[in-house]
């Protein structure tokens, strides 16, 4: 199996989700952040450049999620979104 | 818990007693380091280079158990105040019933002072944008959530991993080996097949067929079988939504959580051009407290499947006692909808779901937003 240019395609982070107990876990209604730091991908400043937020590589953004008590499982990266599940 | 990151835009939806806001400030000077506009640091509220949002959303359920959240998630009043000591311009509101299944929304006006110059490869994007006075906005911009709770117990013991090993070990046998294999097949692979799951330790980003192992963790193997048996995968099938990809998690003891990524339309479909689209479902099947979220910004009717089927597949799945929709939808323009029409995000979400009645309906006109908010109950 060999994914095309662009295709999706899955990272797992077998670290984190190989020994996961969410017995602790009591409840499931979510909180929701959205923050937009430009109207559209097509109006990002030049001084972030065309992959803007996504040029952030992973141990960035896991240093804010240990902040909310989360930590990624795997991600699905694409041209356009790079899609993370979370733990908890 | 989920997180979406796009070129402009993040989104991360947490679970249980996560504590999402105390994230932001690390976030907002996450993305002054990737090049967004910043403010300078202010000793008074820690806000050193942190970046200026566009805009920001926060919304959530009213929790089950506020007692044992954490940081400024234990009531509302509280998230409030920490956005409004974050950003400046935001509205609370509550929608729904007070001493009922209510939402609540923090949303902030535009913020009209970012206006970067574009990048060079953003020219051309910019002309499937629709510019309004609340600036400019990318056309298809919508939201659908349905928050389902007093699950059906039979569909809630799919999301046990008690349930979901007897169900792969069925799937494993030889003659439902076939039959799995044809399933697969004809979603085009959408729930990841089990041979087709990597590992890569510490996220490197090797090609799929460099390192490839044909075993993943328990947890995203059961829950590629969850998505398939549930019938999660048939939401967004590959062969309506080519290139669609599902990443799904099922937890020990139970609990399941899933992301998935669908391709935009292509131009020679003659449709309009836009970004990759998502969906997540979150879910949690313990009797008492039972609840599932599911989120999608796929534009509804897009390849056919209208917002109307995807609520009737979504609440199909998990039988809830009782449910709430909510779309959020852009307007598409200044007077988008001409005199005595209804909004579009009305006309999407039709009244009536099989097996339930409706109980409350209620609509939002924001600045820019139309918020569609729909609650049903088991008849």
């Amino acid at each position: 199996f060999s994914p095309s240019e662009g295709t999706p395609h899955l990272t797992i982070n077998h670290d984190v989700a190989a020994d996961l107990d969410s017995s602790n876990a009591f409840e499931g209604p979510e909180k929701l952040l959205e923050v937009w730091f430009a109207s559209s991908p097509g109006t990002l400043p030049t001084s972030a450049g065309p992959e803007g937020l996504k040029s952030v590589d992973n141990d960035t953004w896991v240093s804010m999620l240990d902040m909310v008590h989360c930590k990624i499982l795997s991600v699905i990266k694409s041209d356009a979104v790079d899609a993370y599940l979370l733990s908890e | 818990s989920s997180m979406f990151v796009f070129p402009h835009k993040i989104i991360l939806k947490t679970c249980g007693t996560t504590t999402l806001l105390l994230g932001l400030q690390r976030l907002l000077r996450i993305a002054a380091t990737a090049g967004f506009p910043f403010c300078k640091a202010s000793a008074a509220k820690d806000l050193r280079a942190a970046a200026i949002p566009y805009r920001v959303f926060y919304s959530r359920k009213n929790f089950l158990f506020p007692d044992k959240q954490q940081g400024p998630h234990r009531s509302w009043k509280q998230e409030v105040k920490y956005l409004d000591d974050t950003f400046e311009g935001g509205s609370a509101y509550m929608v729904g019933k007070m001493n009922g299944d209510h939402w609540y929304l923090y949303i902030t006006s535009p913020n009209k002072t970012i206006t970067p110059p574009l990048t060079p490869e953003s020219d051309d994007s910019v002309s499937v944008a629709d510019s309004t006075a609340s600036g400019v906005r990318h056309a298809n911009d919508e939201t659908l959530e349905i928050l389902m709770t007093d699950l059906d117990p039979e569909c809630a013991k799919q999301f046990q991993l008690s349930h979901a090993s007897a169900v792969a070990s069925d799937w494993l046998s030889a003659e439902a080996h076939e039959a799995r294999h044809e399933a697969v097949s004809s979603h085009g692979g959408l729930a990841t097949p089990l041979a087709e799951v990597d590992v890569f330790d510490n996220f490197c980003d090797k090609p799929m067929d460099e390192s490839a192992q044909d075993v993943s963790t328990e947890g995203h193997a059961l829950g590629t079988v969850v998505s398939e048996s549930c019938g999660l995968s048939k939401i967004y099938p590959t062969s309506v939504y080519p290139g669609a990809r599902v990443d799904a998690f099922l937890f020990s003891p139970c609990g399941f959580s899933a992301n998935g990524v669908i391709p935009a339309s292509q131009p020679d479909h003659g449709e309009e051009l836009g970004p990759m689209h998502y969906f997540t479902v979150h879910v949690t099947p313990e009797p008492g407290f039972s609840y599932a979220s599911f989120e999608t910004n796929v534009p509804g009717g897009q390849r056919g499947r209208t917002t109307a089927e995807i609520i009737e597949h979504v609440v199909e799945i998990f039988r809830p006692g009782r449910f709430s929709v909510t779309l959020f939808e852009a307007k598409s323009g200044a007077n988008p909808y001409g005199r005595g029409n209804e909004n579009p995000a009305m006309q999407r979400l039709v009244d009536s779901v099989q097996g339930y009645r409706r109980i409350d309906r209620i609509v939002h006109d924001f600045e820019d937003y139309d918020l569609v908010f729909r609650f049903y109950e088991r008849e």
